[in-house]
């Protein structure tokens, strides 16, 4: 199982619509400091489900959508979509191929749809129960959340423990 | 649920120290322990749904110390090191580290390298970083830039 | 005081946003505002001495932002112009910087080493570094080593 | 004005008796992982009067004196003295060297010394006043210290400006 194609479409840096195809092995994306890099992180962790502003490193829900530049106005809709190759039969559908979307308009509304029906975030989270995918899974890691691992804290290590058990 | 928590905490032990002892060099260990807390009574509740868990690490010669005192870049790595234990209990299918080989020196950049590519079977790695060796050890390329100000395009994708 | 905070303040800002402009690209600009707070009643307070320091970067192309929306790299490079602007008023005799390269590319590595350069007249730097391209760009490399574990010692110096 | 030279004798990672002489441009500190080198930042941020475990990366205060090795013994003070050149006379003194020290006994004694005599802490900060140099002064960053001058919330950088002004 890995992810195979994603989408993203006047969310965040990306005002036209841009696809990435993603190889199963070992990739790395490169490039400038501020050039987006970490958007395309965060395209991720948001068609996952991800709720939080801060994890999106927002201040409100739609500083996700792109806010314009001196040449492009704002857009008033951002859309991400995540296609997941099922080659291991991980996902509980008989599905080979499955399609996440998430769509926000800046007038508040959120869509989820799963292989083009629009369905629920319910829906998605069951898709991924106990599969190791989620948004706050140990599967997207910044830097800053070393610290958090190591902690005593915040017990972030409980979490990481039972997702896995 | 108790039974499988403290079966699932053993493997994942088990996995730390010996990963902990290829990411790191001869001589470091690391191990995890689990630590009841005392309620306000001062009785030692003995759930180990509710226990902490402690990592303590003791690199090549020093001392055990609690993580607390490590060097920035041996804190990553023993991040790194729990992070992988848990994955062989449960993979995941895929894992994306946004800058995180950004505080390891040249012979730690290849251990996490190496280790990366050995995980790679089970999981595909997405890694965002400035680090030139890290670029030359992985299987496609994309690069990204904003030629036009305020708009990422993917430039090219380089296949190995 | 409030004269000379509001006098330090407006030196500090023209410093800022020259500096801003040297670090970063042409067209990317940035500014320094003081924030009134409200207090409970809703009445604005009048003192600089209470106000908070704005930041406001616009790289680019891009509209005005909270630097909390900037990138990593984009906002060490920020900070940094803060320090040297204030240090453009009240010099420090010497400063220490502890791995703050790392989030830098390439060419913002370029940039930040040629600002140090510039700076090193009135201010000893020490930085501690894993990149290549900064200890090339150095007077002095002192190497530090744990030949025996546990145990610091310093091993070469290099003069330029 | 510059700091010449570092004397580290049983602070942290340095159970024997260490000089750096230190020149007046810009210098590097290199080395692997874990090899010491913020030891030595934090052997400066201690001798200008650090009284915080926590920017000490310490949990508790004798956490600073060596703790011993597999075959080294744990030693039972720490010490450190820092040299700097006067030059600019930026330092309130004739002197045109001045020489603090600083330390600790693992009894919880602590000694500071300028210029070989005895003072208290007091003496040191009076020294460096409104010179930009103590152990909270901008004059020591490390990459986790950018979030903070960032952010509004510690406002750390109204004390920025403070000092500046
Ligand atoms: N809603 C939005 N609309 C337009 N641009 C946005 C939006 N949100 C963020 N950005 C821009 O995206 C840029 C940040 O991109 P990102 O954090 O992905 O950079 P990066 O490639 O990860 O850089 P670094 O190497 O420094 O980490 C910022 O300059 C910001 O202005
Ligand atoms: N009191 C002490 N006695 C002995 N060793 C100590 C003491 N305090 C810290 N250390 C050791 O010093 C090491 C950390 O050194 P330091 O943080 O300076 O590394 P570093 O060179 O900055 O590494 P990095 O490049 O990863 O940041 C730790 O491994 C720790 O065990
Ligand atoms: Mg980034
Ligand atoms: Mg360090």
């Amino acid at each position: 199982m890995y992810l195979s194609k994603l989408e993203i479409f006047g969310f965040k840096s990306f005002p036209a619509k841009t696809v990435i195809d993603f190889s199963s092995g070992v990739s790395a994306i490169v490039g400038p400091n501020g050039s987006g890099k970490s958007n395309i992180v965060d395209a991720i962790r948001w068609v996952l489900g991800e709720q939080g502003d801060k994890a999106l490193r927002s201040e409100k829900r739609d500083d996700v959508v792109f806010s314009g530049t001196s040449k492009r106005k704002p857009l008033s809709v951002a859309e991400v979509s995540l296609t997941i190759v099922n080659n291991k039969n991980v996902l509980p559908t008989e599905y080979s191929e499955v399609q996440i979307a998430r769509r926000f308009f800046r007038s508040g509304e959120t869509e989820y749809y799963l292989n083009g029906t629009k369905v629920r975030l319910k829906d998605i989270r069951s898709l991924f129960m106990n599969t190791g995918i989620g948004p706050d899974a140990y599967s997207v890691i910044e830097l800053k959340m070393i610290e958090t691992i190591l902690s005593h804290v915040k017990n972030e290590r409980r979490k990481m423990f039972e997702e896995a058990s | 649920a108790r039974e499988r928590f403290l079966h699932t905490f053993e493997e994942i032990r088990q996995n730390f120290i010996r990963i902990f002892k290829e990411l790191f060099q001869e001589g470091d260990e690391a191990n995890l322990k689990l630590v009841y807390d005392e309620d306000e009574d001062g009785k030692i509740s003995d759930d180990p749904l509710e226990a902490k868990i402690e990592i303590t690490a003791k690199p090549r010669g020093k001392r055990p110390t609690s993580i607390e005192l490590l060097s920035g870049g041996e804190k990553t790595l023993t991040a790194i090191a729990l992070l992988f234990a848990i994955y062989l209990v449960k993979p995941s299918p895929f894992c994306i580290l946004d800058e995180v080989d950004a505080p390891l020196d040249v012979a730690n950049l290849g251990r996490f390298n190496r280790m990366i590519r050995k995980f790679s079977e089970k999981t595909q790695f997405i890694l965002i970083t400035h680090n030139e060796r890290t670029m030359e050890s992985v299987d496609t390329l994309y690069g990204v830039t904003m030629q036009e100000p305020g708009v990422t395009t993917i430039v090219e994708t380089r296949f190995k």
